[in-house]
């Protein structure tokens, strides 16, 4: 990426100080970072081993060429597997030359370069945000497994499939496996994904997956099991700004990646809506699907289409086969002020929603409404960054909402990375462009960044468990944007921990977080009997002989990094338990609390000795009056002793 | 036999496995084979098995995934191995 490590402190101005993660972790030297996603372009610059050391002696991964010998891996690229059984036992047998863990679609090479990729000068989309891409870990080594095919039915990666990569990277020896892929929960027996990370962070591995694209509605966020580290997507400090000018001599801001705009040029606008091509429904005109506008009424004009989930890039091409010479893409009301900037295949912008309703009304209160788009612009600084994107799907987690999901918030909007030679920007057929870098967005994108990280912490502490850099990860996150005021959503009203977990992640400070909230195998298995696994099931899930506590846990003592309460009836007490992971000394507790909520700890400091010395702490909440029942309410829990500041969110609903 | 219409591909989840990532390699072909001996009392046969088993999980995770009926998915969760059966789900890019 181009822009999010200098939003997150790793660098400045393509300088990287002494005392950045990147300069302390060795930019991730000798880790292996995984990514089950469609596979690899590996002739990308991002994927280069120019002065890499031999593959580490302990790597038992493979590359698989032998359908696609121009396919090589190296120093860098040390590994490429596929996984498509489970596909074909759906769609039947595949051409053999996609038996490849070549990327033809691009999202796994962004996704790859992102959390991995080395350092590439003047990386640019059509001239724009020109810079030095990175990966999070660019010294890291990397390998792809590709479980993403063509989409059959809405669904392009199979669990059978997802299963295999999972076994095959755990004992290849990979350190972080980062999976921006899901689907709604399910019982985590019964989800490949919940069971495939289950055994990698067994085995020692830090799994981090994407929350989901399906905000900004509650309960919607995905990979929920406590195990897993989960990603919530925000902006960065980077617009694309191209202006909707108007005759009427109003202005919008927009934001867009076309190449070119329409310069000094008024065109006449229309709606798609209005330019409905007969036999097509006013609610295809309204999303400019393919083939829904009339050529004769969009000749020549500027069309305003409406955001949708069918995809933004296909709009474009609608309008462009129609004779339009530029697209206004509007948000609806759920997407407010989020605006993405996409490669669109003709001059286009990207503008809110009460944008969207004012130019509308203009076009329907004018005789003769005319426009154009300016071409886009790169600008860097801006503010408020970073706010959550409306895409980025939120809590509560509807499997346990004991547990707080999404865990953490990182960058996922406007976001350009290596890409694949195989098919245009916007990924769609009729795009015969090629490019090196591409902005992609969605939290496929936020969960590499984190990988990244995590990746850093790997090679920074080896000894460390997953839960350990889950927690330094999560504790060390901030909720304030670049106006010191706090995080935002995409309608600009304060955003909540359902949106952002604890907050965005800060690489700088999870490396030193003082306190961690560990977890072993056993704490989990625990977990899983207080849902009401038994003994013999668990033995089976974790192998070694297993028996449930006569006692079970209350699953909000599971010594989570977060504290969730959905059922608060008269007061709840919960344990945790934290270890410190850096110098001797005391910690003082200090408690936001939750709107109605009172909150005490017990006790209220704990004294280090030394390192890996673990304390155990009470924390009580009670509603303060009756009244309280009602909506969820956010405090904060931290723990400092002045240098570090171990910060847990609290989401409590009183008669849940 | 079923068609091949009827047949779905399903999950089968016994857990982990007691060797070590190590030993793996060297038991690959007898945990295949035990996972053709399972699914086989299912089927009737330890080739019907073999046929209809398209992976199976032989390092960390013990498991197979299979064509089957809604029947022989029933009857398989029986098994006294087995932790869960689950359709091979479909998953969304994010």
């Amino acid at each position: 990426t181009t822009r999010s490590w200098d939003f997150m402190g790793l660098e400045r101005d393509g300088v990287v100080p002494e005392s950045s993660i990147w300069t302390k972790a060795r930019f991730g030297e000798d880790v292996i970072i995984g990514n089950l996603d469609t596979g690899v372009w590996p002739e990308s610059e991002s994927f280069k081993d120019d002065d890499m050391g031999p593959i580490p002696s302990n790597w038992k991964g493979t590359c698989q060429n032998e359908t696609d010998k121009q396919f090589r891996c190296n120093r860098k690229l040390i590994g490429a597997r596929y996984f498509n059984k489970g596909y074909q036992s759906l769609v039947g047998p595949l051409s053999p030359e996609l038996n490849s863990p070549r990327d033809n679609e691009g999202h796994g090479t962004h996704t790859l370069s992102t959390a991995a990729g080395r350092i590439v000068p003047g990386a640019t989309l059509f001239g724009y945000s020109t810079g030095m891409a990175k990966g999070g870990a660019p010294n890291a080594r990397v390998a792809a497994y590709k479980v993403c095919w063509p989409p059959v039915d809405g669904s392009e990666c199979f669990d059978a499939d997802i299963l295999a990569a999972f076994d095959a990277a755990i004992h290849d020896g990979v350190h972080v496996l980062s999976v921006s892929l899901g689907g709604d929960p399910v019982d985590y027996f019964y989800d490949g994904l919940a069971i495939g990370s289950f055994h990698a962070v067994k085995n020692g591995l830090t799994v981090v997956c994407s929350a989901g694209n399906s905000g900004p509605f509650l309960g919607t966020v995905s990979n929920v099991a406590p195990w897993i580290l989960t990603v919530g997507a925000s902006t960065i400090d980077r617009e694309f700004p191209s202006y909707v000018q108007l005759r009427n001599r109003k202005q919008m801001k927009g934001q867009s990646l076309s190449p070119v705009g329409l310069q000094q040029n008024f065109h006449p606008l229309i709606s798609s809506k209005e330019a409905k091509a007969t036999n097509m429904s006013s609610e295809d005109a309204t999303q400019c699907l393919l083939g829904s506008l009339e050529p004769a009424k969009v000749r020549g004009k500027v069309v305003v289409c409406l955001r949708g989930n069918n995809g933004r890039v296909e709009k474009g091409e609608a309008v462009r086969q129609a004779g339009g010479v530029g697209m206004i893409l509007a948000n609806d009301e759920s997407t407010g002020n989020e605006i993405i900037a996409d490669a669109h295949v003709l001059p286009a912008t990207h503008i809110s929603y009460s944008d969207g309703v004012a130019l509308l009304s203009y076009i329907n209160s004018t005789k003769s409404p005319l426009g154009y788009i300016t071409t886009p612009k790169t600008m860097l600084d801006t503010y408020p960054a970073p706010f959550m994107a409306a895409f980025s799907s939120r809590g509560p987690n509807t499997i346990n909402p004991e547990i707080l999901k999404p865990d953490i918030t990182a960058p996922g909007v406007s976001i350009i990375a290596a890409y694949t030679g195989a098919s245009g920007p916007t990924g769609l057929p009729f795009d015969s462009r090629r490019v090196l870098f591409n902005s992609e967005s969605g939290t496929s994108m936020s969960c590499p960044h984190v990988s990244g990280i995590a990746g850093l912490l790997k090679a920074l502490h080896p000894d460390w468990s997953p839960s350990a850099i889950k927690s330094a990860i999560v504790t060390s996150a901030r909720t304030q944007d670049n106006t010191l005021e706090p995080m935002s959503n995409s309608s600009f009203v304060k955003a909540d921990p359902f949106s952002y977990g604890s907050g965005h992640v800060r690489p700088n400070r999870a490396m030193d977080p003082g306190l961690v909230y560990d977890l072993t195998t056993n704490d989990y298995l625990n977990f899983l009997c207080s849902l009401g696994y038994n003994s013999t099931q668990n033995a089976l899930f974790n192998v070694e002989p297993y028996l449930c506590p006569s006692r079970p846990l209350n699953i909000g003592d599971l010594n989570y990094p977060s504290i969730s309460i959905p059922y608060l009836s008269g007061a709840v007490s919960v344990i945790r338990t934290v270890k410190n992971v850096g110098t001797p000394g005391t910690y003082r507790v200090r408690v936001i609390e939750p709107a109605g909520i009172s909150v005490s700890v017990k006790p209220t400091s704990l004294k280090f000795m030394k390192v890996g010395e673990e304390k155990k702490f009470k924390v009580t909440l009670k509603a303060k009056s009756r009244d309280a029942a009602g909506d969820y309410a956010f405090g904060k829990l931290i723990w400092s002793d002045g240098m570090h500041y171990v910060r847990s969110p609290i989401v409590v609903k009183a008669g849940g | 036999r079923p068609t091949f219409a009827d047949k779905k591909s399903y999950i089968v989840y016994f857990g982990g496995h007691s060797h070590s990532s190590e030993e793996a390699s060297l038991l690959q072909d007898r945990v295949v084979d035990s996972h053709y001996e399972i699914l086989g009392s299912v089927l009737g046969s330890k080739e019907k098995a073999q046929d209809a088993i398209f992976y199976s999980y032989t390092r960390s995770i013990n498991g197979f995934a299979a064509n089957l009926d809604e029947e022989e998915a029933r009857e398989i969760s029986k098994h006294p191995g087995v932790i869960s059966v689950f359709p091979n789900r479909g998953h969304k890019l994010h």
